[in-house]
């Protein structure tokens, strides 16, 4: 099983109002690229949900170019680090 | 911090005042994503601090030895996002690990940025002795809001930040209604390609600039090659670091009664004179020595014993002194002095032991005396602070420096603020630390200078936009230091300061209280920097959260509403347009002044422009076409626009490109 890594999955602008309902949101998106909500809720790492839409999580390449060609992503980029200035 | 304010003419003695005027910043909350805080730090106490401002939405989120009464009115909440780093470092030991895993500061670098940012008056304080005054926040009264993204990583030794982790922090930031962003962070070089949404720092950012919060971020240390400036979106403020007109002469007294002054952190204990040595070839030896501090070690064993060690070094690698050290106390040295190159930044030795920069001038003036005598000696004096002229301010060696590689025409970095030898607040946790106070030196310090400044300015217009205030501080900024000196950009060889170093220049906190007018920018206006980045229309509609379509012909870059005006490729006519809206006397009057760059003709049309109760934004047209007929490198220009109180003025870059798309080795 090809070794999955955290990505960036952004959305842009929020949809909704209630955070909660836009993190149920990337739930739905993430589980059905990995099957099943069990999954989805392992792999996810973080819902980004008041100032912006998207989440991150676990995934491998290929489950990352699914999520990056479906319609409402905007960008999927693998996750990498910063170093204090 | 005890000189940056006065330095910076916002010293609470001056009775009209920008502090004064806005309370210190009592009613603006300042987010900091970085390695937490050390609450009981005296810079956070809340003694006189009033009640939390109604807009706060935010938390103070327990952890290890993070409790619920370490935060107060001053340090308002704190919350530590740890998820991406962990699921990237599954090796990672939390119980093992001296991080603590909470809010709590264990590196010190975001306790010192919250201190020069926003921290409260902590009366005579030093580093053993040096830089001693009082230290404070650009905003004392500030509240401060936490968010810890970067946790140390024990078995590299290093720090990381996963910017999964750093977008969670700014995505609850936003949610908690924090006013001012402050960034001392920057991603590996290279940067990513060509987009800046794809830098994940710039993507959150662009949605809390969208709500109103004004985020600032270093430039980068990777000067000072050009092109390395980091974080270049046009919505955030990216700040570069200059020097204080503060320095810490170390006396070197030789044998022969010559005194050199160098650079140090050394507070002694005072050597006395010392045998003082230059490890090279002897004649009658055939054993191989080096006078390269990096390969200090390579010389056999005992050289160095007992002795001073002059060496010479050509790295501009921070860890070039300390690594030189390390070899002369293994091999039983008692001090170090280091010549290399002018400005190079170099991490002072902190344990005590003596290490002195200079020069390569005053290095050669102690080899040849080492080589004139058969028993050359040296003696060490602690270092003293030397404040004010004949001190002058430099940009920092290793403050990133432009061209924005993303985007040439788009002016980077913004302003410089002081960065060098700054005394904060740090962790006690922190080797470096003296009594809960240490000097560092980074674009890491720089950020909160302008974090700080900004946090006084929001208070005192709230209902600016984010474009308002970085328009604000690079109109009004000093071209010179505070007393009318030039002020030059550390490199290989020094040079006066440009755009490129230091963007507008020095932020000059009292004149951007009061701009005259400003060159506003909200989401209309990143849009139109999208569309002519060429992002396409469905990614711009979902980053916006409506349906935007791109005019076509694309829009020009070099029309985005910038207090700039940056062309890296000049060869025909190029007519930009600028939009400025009266922030004031209702009825102003503005005369355009241009200093345009050698060989290139800047032509503004209206010459005036005229603001009344019905007139609050007026736009001009500037044409620009050159005279040279070669490709040139970039030079430099302003266009100022004066009702004779006000000089709002912007920096002009242009760079001819005869032949474009054509590099060559000239």
């Amino acid at each position: 099983d090809a070794k999955s890594k955290v990505h960036i999955v952004y959305l842009g602008e929020k949809q909704h109002d209630d955070p909660d309902f836009v993190t149920e949101s990337h739930h739905q998106i993430l589980s059905s690229v990995l099957g099943s909500k069990e999954d989805a809720h392992d792999s996810m790492v973080h819902s980004y949900r008041h100032g912006f839409s998207g989440f991150a999580a676990k995934l491998t390449e290929s489950q990352a170019k699914i999520l990056a060609d479906s319609r409402e992503v905007v960008h999927v980029i693998p996750d990498s680090f910063y170093e204090l200035a | 911090t005890t000189r940056t304010w006065d330095y910076l003419g916002l010293s609470v003695a001056n009775p009209k005042n920008l502090l004064n005027d806005t309370n210190m910043g009592g009613q603006v909350i300042i987010g900091f994503i970085d390695s937490g805080v050390w609450p009981e730090s005296e810079s956070f106490n809340d003694n006189g601090v009033g009640p939390i401002p109604s807009h706060w939405k935010g938390k103070c989120v327990l952890g290890e030895k993070f409790i619920a009464t370490n935060c107060n009115r001053k340090l308002i909440g704190a919350k530590y996002f740890i998820n991406g780093f962990l699921a990237e470092n599954e090796g990672f030991n939390s119980t093992e690990s001296p991080d603590y895993i909470s809010a709590r500061d264990f590196l010190g670098h975001g306790t010192h940025v919250a201190s020069i940012a926003g921290g409260l008056f902590v009366p005579n304080v030093s580093y053993k002795g040096l830089a001693s005054g009082n230290l404070r926040g650009g905003a004392p009264r500030a509240r401060i809001a936490i968010y810890k993204a970067c946790w140390y990583l024990e078995r590299l030794g290093t720090v990381a930040c996963s910017s999964s982790d750093i977008l969670k922090a700014m995505d609850e930031a936003i949610h908690d209604g924090v006013d001012v962003l402050s960034l001392s962070l920057g991603a590996q070089v290279p940067l990513f390609p060509k987009t800046d949404l794809r830098d994940r720092i710039a993507t959150g950012a662009f949605h809390a600039v969208a709500k109103g919060i004004i985020v600032v971020c270093a430039g980068g240390n990777s000067g000072p090659a050009a092109q390395t400036v980091l974080n270049t979106a046009p919505w955030v403020i990216t700040v570069a670091a200059t020097t204080l007109d503060r320095s810490f002469p170390t006396p070197i007294t030789l044998g022969n009664n010559n005194m050199i002054l160098g650079q140090a952190l050394f507070t002694g204990p005072q050597l006395g004179f010392t045998s003082l040595v230059y490890p090279e070839n002897p004649v009658s030896s055939n054993e191989t020595f080096t006078g390269v501090c990096e390969r200090l070690n390579l010389n056999p064993n005992g050289t160095m014993a007992g002795k001073v060690v002059l060496c010479f070094t050509t790295t501009t690698l921070f860890t070039a002194v300390s690594r030189a050290a390390s070899y002369v106390k293994a091999d039983g040295g008692l001090g170090l002095i280091i010549a290399r190159n002018p400005g190079y930044n170099l991490t002072p030795c902190r344990d005590d032991f003596p290490c002195v920069a200079i020069d390569y001038e005053l290095g050669t003036d102690i080899l040849l005396y080492i080589r004139s005598t058969r028993s050359p000696v040296v003696n060490i004096q602690p270092s003293r602070t030397l404040v004010g002229q004949p001190v002058g301010t430099k940009v920092a060696t290793f403050s990133s420096r432009g061209p924005n590689s993303n985007s040439p025409a788009i002016l980077k970095p913004d302003i410089g603020a002081p960065g060098v030898s700054i005394l904060g607040s740090t962790s006690p946790d922190s080797k470096s630390s003296s009594k809960g106070f240490d000097i560092l030196a980074g674009t890491s310090m720089a950020a909160p200078v302008i974090s700080g400044v900004v946090a006084l300015l929001k208070a005192l217009h709230p209902n600016w936009s984010p474009a308002a205030f970085r328009s604000a501080i690079v109109t009004t900024a000093w071209r010179t230091d505070p007393f009318g000196e030039q002020i030059f950009a550390e490199g290989s060889s020094r040079k006066v300061a440009d755009p490129f170093d230091y963007g507008g220049g020095l932020v000059n906190a009292e004149k951007a209280a009061d701009p005259g007018f400003i060159y506003d920018m909200g989401t209309k206006d990143y849009i139109l920097y999208l569309c002519s980045a060429g992002y396409n229309d469905s990614s711009i509609s979902q980053l916006v959260g409506k349906v935007t379509v791109c005019s076509n012909p694309k829009p020009s870059v070099f029309d985005v509403n910038l207090p700039s005006i940056t062309i890296p490729n000049l060869k025909d006519e190029v007519t930009l347009t600028r939009t400025v809206t009266n922030v004031g006397p209702v009825d102003s009057v503005y005369k355009v002044v241009v200093e345009p760059p050698f060989g290139v003709r800047v032509v503004v049309t209206p010459e005036t422009l005229r603001f009344n109760s019905k007139t609050k934004s007026v736009s001009f047209k500037v044409r620009v076409s050159t005279t040279h007929k070669i490709n040139t490198g970039f030079f430099f220009g302003s266009l100022i626009w004066t009702d004779s109180l006000h000089n709002v003025t912007i920096p002009v870059s242009v760079r001819t490109q005869i032949l474009q798309n054509y590099y060559d080795e000239n």
